[in-house]
């Protein structure tokens, strides 16, 4: 899912 | 990273360094929303807590550090150093109101029940609404000065062109996030109004004056 990924946009 | 993406940090870093130098410069902050500055500075600690559990690259560190940093000097400009030039006056939105309803939407509405995800999801809805008190001040004054004109157009840009980051990102990458674009429309809208100001009054020449 989207939150396991690391947020890369500031 | 794409060109939209890239111009968009830009602009943000744009908006907070005029921001700051009108300040420094004018060693004032009138015409500044304080309200707005503590909401940013909200938003930036709440979202860049993963600073201390990933690395994403040097850039994205480099920005983290100096949007936190940035945003938490700036309210200290406004609150300590140049406290006297505050416009505390005309700086009157309810700021819970605001506060509140970002809180609870982001405990309902998020990607996963998890406290660095929930702050996350507020820090995205609170920054989509943060410059109200900004605008609310301008709009009571009735004015607001060039350079703070510059600033909210700086400020205004930088989601607008997180916009066009996101429609390349769904087309060339298959990536979207829909609570990042539906609060990054949102921002994006509030400042419209704004956005027709600046272009008819602002790039001619004018200062920015509301109709009265």
């Amino acid at each position: 899912s989207l939150s396991d990924e690391p947020k890369d946009e500031l | 990273m794409n060109i939209f993406r890239l111009a968009g940090d830009l602009s943000h870093l744009a908006a907070i360094i005029i921001l700051l130098i009108k300040i420094w410069k004018t060693r004032s902050c009138a015409g500044i929303s304080g309200r707005s500055q503590v909401l940013f500075a909200i938003v930036f600690i709440t979202r860049y807590l993963d600073l201390f559990t990933n690395f994403i690259s040097a850039y994205n560190t480099a920005m983290k550090v100096f949007f936190l940093g940035s945003s938490i000097g700036t309210v200290y400009l406004m609150y300590l150093k140049f406290k006297a030039t505050y416009d505390h006056n005309h700086d009157t939105f309810r700021i819970e109101f605001l506060l509140l309803p970002t809180a609870l939407l982001s405990l309902v509405l998020n990607h996963e029940f998890s406290v660095m995800e929930i702050l996350w999801t507020f820090s995205i809805y609170l920054e989509s609404v943060a410059i109200l008190p900004q605008l609310f001040m301008v709009s009571k004054t009735g004015e607001a000065e060039s350079i703070t004109s510059h600033y909210l157009f700086a400020l205004g840009s930088y989601r607008g062109l997180y916009i066009l980051n996101w429609i390349y990102r769904y087309y060339f990458e298959g990536f979207y996030d829909i609570i990042a674009i539906v609060a990054g429309c949102v921002q994006t809208i509030l400042y419209c109004d704004f956005f027709y100001l600046y272009i008819t009054k602002v790039l001619k020449g004018k200062k920015l004056q509301l109709p009265a």
